[in-house]
């Protein structure tokens, strides 16, 4: 509405076309200090729907009447302005009943990133009728989901499948006394890389004369393999570099006749850590701020 | 990390397609000024507090 380009054009606010809920998690001390979030499954039970608005709905539809189901991460900020972050959004049939499970590791792993102390966990659940036209007015009320305390059973349910780093994850540096072997535990090992002794580095890098660059070796636990089915084209866990840093350097650059000095920084140069990971696993977004 | 990899970033990061031949005499004579080694020094400071998250 601030754009010169465009004018204002006003919307009417004509009738709802979903019904929203929020489920809270208390999520403090349930995931172990040393661990590792594997994967999030949030388990909804949908009630059956009355029959009769059933048949009414059907004949609309040669496909069948669904609605979209959409979990959102709600977010409260500092300033008590709220944020949504789509997780996850899918068609379901009105028809049926049973337990419908979502993935929602991204908004745990949204929610470890917040800082202490930390709200409990907020999804929203939202159910939007996806056929247009006032015949279909009411298509998302059809999908109920039992709720928190309700006598039936089939509450909301939070499934967290963690990993225990102190087995599966890497053990920071290295022994230098113990050798690599096959058997070892992904760490961390020094590596010195001589620049003084690189013949294309002569009288053109200046500093440093060499560097720490350190390097990720061992092998690393592989979990039982129900908790491999997540992702089915993942790759077995590897020792990988998971922090690195640059490394400033001073080189000689030969201008119009001239030799003058010059600050570069390479990125990734260093590892700084070394973590044990999955091999094409989705990689967690940032949190924005 | 090999030789290689340091220098394919090196000539990347300075946009050179190959490492340039100096003579040493070309360099004997050249003292780096202060403010490049300042400038060294900033970076190298704050590589050690600034890491990049890999994979």
């Amino acid at each position: 509405r601030f754009s010169q380009n465009f004018r204002e054009v006003a919307g009417r606010f004509l009738a709802s076309e979903a019904s929203t809920h929020l489920l809270v998690f208390g999520l403090e001390q349930r995931l172990p200090p040393r661990s590792e979030l594997v994967q999030a499954v949030l388990r909804l039970f949908r009630e059956p729907a009355p029959k009769a608005a059933l048949r009414r709905l059907e004949r609309l539809s040669a496909r069948g009447a669904r609605v979209r189901v959409t979990i959102e991460w709600l977010r409260v900020r500092d300033d008590g302005s709220n944020r949504t972050s789509l997780i996850d959004s899918r068609l379901v049939s009105v028809q049926g009943s049973g337990w419908l499970a979502f993935d929602v590791t991204e908004a745990v792993n949204f929610w470890q990133q917040l800082r202490r102390p930390r709200q409990p966990l907020l999804l929203q659940v939202s159910v939007q009728k996806e056929l247009l036209g006032s015949a279909a007015a009411g298509a998302h009320r059809l999908v109920r989901f039992a709720a928190q305390g309700a006598q039936a059973q089939g509450e909301p349910q939070l499934e967290l499948h963690t990993l225990d780093l102190r087995d599966y994850g890497a053990q920071g540096n290295c022994d230098p006394e113990a050798g690599v072997a096959e058997s070892t535990r992904c760490c961390r090992q020094e590596t010195y890389l001589d620049l003084q002794g690189m013949k294309w580095a002569e009288n053109w890098v200046l500093e440093p004369p060499g560097f720490l660059a350190y390097e990720c070796v061992g092998s690393c636990l592989q979990p039982p393999e129900h908790l491999t089915f997540t992702w089915p084209f993942v790759g077995p866990r590897q020792c990988i570099a998971s922090e690195t840093a640059a490394l400033p350097m001073i080189v000689s650059i030969k201008e119009g006749g001239r030799t003058r000095s010059q600050v570069v920084s390479l990125p990734n140069m260093r590892v700084q850590r070394c973590s044990c990971a999955w091999d094409g696993a989705p990689v967690p977004r940032v949190l924005e701020p | 990390l090999t030789e290689d990899q340091v220098l394919g970033n090196l000539l990347q990061q300075l946009g050179l397609r190959q490492a340039p031949v100096l003579d040493k005499a070309e360099v004997q004579g050249l003292s780096i000024p202060a403010h490049v080694r300042a400038e060294y020094v900033a970076l190298l400071q704050r590589s050690h507090g600034d890491r990049s998250r890999g994979k």
